[in-house]
């Protein structure tokens, strides 16, 4: 495991604690797209499969428990706490999400290493994992006043993208001299989707102001 | 060693 690789977890599971740490000391979930959380979890359960029948390290198995429970949990407070759910702003959050699994699943089906249940779900997750960021992006540019824990887990999850980027480059120069296709494409497309978001917000960290998105 | 495993990452 390289230095980005793990870089690239722990500023993963950062991103998951701001979240968390907003949800649950102000009791509001607003600014947050509910469909990219339940995004995340379908991600997760569908690359997790082999969680229990391939071992890998006892990092991956921790790491795996953790994402998928925290997605788990940010989804239940979202749909499920008696306060915070008050706090979602379900009129901003209109992205038709299930228009992102099909085309998804579609090209798993297509697109994978064996035609297994666990190779085409595996793709399936990579696949959507790139576009499970749209809804999020979609809900900021529809928020008036970004709030900065909102704006600081977006940037976080961008930069867990643009550290595995580099881990891929690191791993084909060092490691394994060929390519990976799948995970590389998808992670590199859904890297590119952070692109505008990165501009702005940095444009806005460096002028002092609040974050906002161009409609 | 280099991981010949695509599923070595998270």
């Amino acid at each position: 495991m390289n230095l980005f690789r793990l870089l690239g977890d722990m500023t993963h599971l950062l991103c998951i604690v701001v979240l968390l740490l907003k949800i649950r000391t102000r009791k509001s979930c607003a600014g947050i797209s509910l469909k990219t959380q339940e995004l995340y979890v379908i991600v997760f359960l569908t690359r997790y499969l082999d969680l229990f029948t391939m071992y890998n390290s006892l990092y991956q198995i921790v790491m795996k428990l953790v994402f998928v429970g925290t997605s788990i949990g940010i989804v239940w407070y979202m749909r499920y706490h008696k306060v915070v759910k008050q706090t979602y702003s379900k009129n901003e959050d209109t992205f038709r999400h299930y228009f992102l699994i099909l085309p998804c699943f579609v090209l798993a089906l297509f697109v994978h290493l064996d035609f297994t249940v666990v190779e085409v779900l595996w793709s399936f997750s990579l696949y959507l994992e790139a576009v499970a960021i749209l809804p999020q992006l979609v809900l900021l540019q529809r928020s008036r006043n970004i709030d900065t824990l909102t704006g600081d887990y977006v940037f976080l999850l961008g930069v867990y993208r643009v550290l595995y980027l580099l881990n891929w480059v690191y791993r084909f120069f060092m490691e394994i001299h060929q390519i990976r296709w799948i995970p590389w494409v998808s992670g590199f497309i859904q890297t590119a989707l952070y692109a505008d978001f990165f501009y702005y917000y940095i444009k806005s960290w460096k002028n002092r102001e609040k974050l906002k998105l161009p409609a | 060693g280099p991981s010949s495993n695509p599923k070595d990452e998270l």
